[in-house]
């Protein structure tokens, strides 16, 4: 069975992107077959991938607002084995606007995956942290949410935001969807404010739904300004490490 | 003169929020009579500051859709003399839709603010991270952008993207609106991204543009979660200098 995960949190800055690339990479490494899809017209998903999004002539825009019908003309192979992309590009921010007239504009995106499903074991989707018509076509279309989280102050009440967010969107439009992880990012042992968010977290959700920790490490902030996934740009540091810990996570849960 | 200075940046989690929490406590503390405002429906500002948001009957949200005519019933006194707040509140995210409709939409703040500017030596305004009618109103209504950016690869895109936005603004909305100040923040001296990304930043916007830079200090972190400001939280700390030395900077552009 192929398995759908959004990457979002409302708070800014708390890791989606970062997530969204290696751990895709590192499930890619271990033979699944991926697709990432960037929702973000900031493209950072696409430019850590080493793609620039104003050479791409087709990305999620064009699927979106329907000028390319072919999602196959969209897909990009990446430098990673396995790892394909649906790209994005500024101009997707017009679709916020553009969508926001046509029936079915929350779907547009459950349709898109549609054509492509049956190739991927895992469709990964990049949020971004805005939240609009791009935020909530990827909470429609996928099954599962995964929310990279700071071990800082605010990023509990952003979860309980997502979470009022993810309830709504169990109403009508995909009562399936529910949060099957929450991701500790940037974890630095020096501070005392790690232990006490993850234990927080660990008692409001429940430690099954507290995946394993990323740690702080330099060179996953380093690692887009190559175009590489970690696993690629620096396979030894603890940044790969920790995103194969979880992605054999994500395998087994 | 006062001054009016909106902290703004279209990356998330770039140090908006601590920046105009700690940079406004500065001021005040170095006897500037300061007005911070919270643009964010996420109101981490104001939680920073230890209000709480759904305690408060009067926020910017009803001064923006007139529910609320006078200023001075919502502006709320701080642990910090010298310090005032307009807090923000969840409900503040209908004004997106609710002022769409309305003329002069984009003067909103702009209109508030003419009611209590006498008063203050500068106003400071914490911006949402995604870009719409709140962030807008706050580039309407101050003169002066300054832009906290963490020292990593996605920051220069973000400036350029935010440099755009002004320049549209520049147009007819508020010709006077400039970038005065960028603030490298959570600097990692281990970290060489740090050291190559403020050289990329002063090449790009001149040495003079690029302020004291912000150290990483899990301090920083630490202060929204007991609701003060850091110069009250940990007075003696990296992050309270930096702020203090940022302040001063401020103080003589
Ligand atoms: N574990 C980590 N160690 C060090 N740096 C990290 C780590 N995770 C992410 N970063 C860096 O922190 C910054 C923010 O991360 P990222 O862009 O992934 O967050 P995001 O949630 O996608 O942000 P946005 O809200 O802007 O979409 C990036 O510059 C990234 O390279
Ligand atoms: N210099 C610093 N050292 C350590 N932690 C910091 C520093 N600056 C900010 N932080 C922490 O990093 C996180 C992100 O910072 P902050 O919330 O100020 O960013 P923001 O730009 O306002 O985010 P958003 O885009 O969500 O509004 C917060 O948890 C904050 O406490
Ligand atoms: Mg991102
Ligand atoms: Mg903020």
């Amino acid at each position: 069975t192929d398995r759908r995960i959004v990457i979002a949190n409302r708070k800014g800055g708390s890791g989606k992107t970062t997530t969204a690339v290696n751990l895709s990479a590192a499930l890619a490494i271990s033979a699944q077959k991926v697709l990432l899809v960037d929702m973000d017209p900031q493209a950072n998903a696409t430019i850590h991938l080493g793609v620039k999004p104003d050479s791409t002539k087709s990305t999620i825009y064009e699927l979106a607002l329907g000028m390319e019908p072919n999602v196959e003309n969209v897909v990009i192979k990446t430098r990673v084995d396995r790892l394909d992309l649906i790209p994005a590009a500024p101009r997707l921010a017009g679709a916020e606007l553009e969508l926001a007239g046509l029936a079915g504009r929350e779907l547009r995106l459950r349709e898109i995956l549609a054509g492509v499903d049956k190739e991927y074991d895992y469709v990964i989707v990049d949020c971004p942290v805005s939240f609009g018509l791009l935020a909530l076509n990827a909470l429609v279309a996928c099954d599962e949410v995964m929310v990279p989280a700071q071990t800082h102050h605010f990023s509990v009440v952003a979860i309980e935001q997502l979470s009022d967010i993810i309830d709504l969107v169990n109403e009508d439009l995909n009562p399936d969807l529910r949060i099957s992880g929450i991701i500790p990012t940037m974890c630095d042992r020096r501070m005392k404010l790690t232990g006490t968010l993850i234990e927080k977290m660990e008692s409001k959700y429940g430690r099954n739904l507290v995946r394993p920790r990323i740690r702080l490490d330099a060179k996953l902030a380093e690692a887009p300004s190559r175009g590489k996934p970690i696993q690629l740009y620096a396979p030894k540091s603890n940044g790969a490490y920790d995103y194969t810990v979880l992605a054999d996570d994500v395998r087994v849960m």
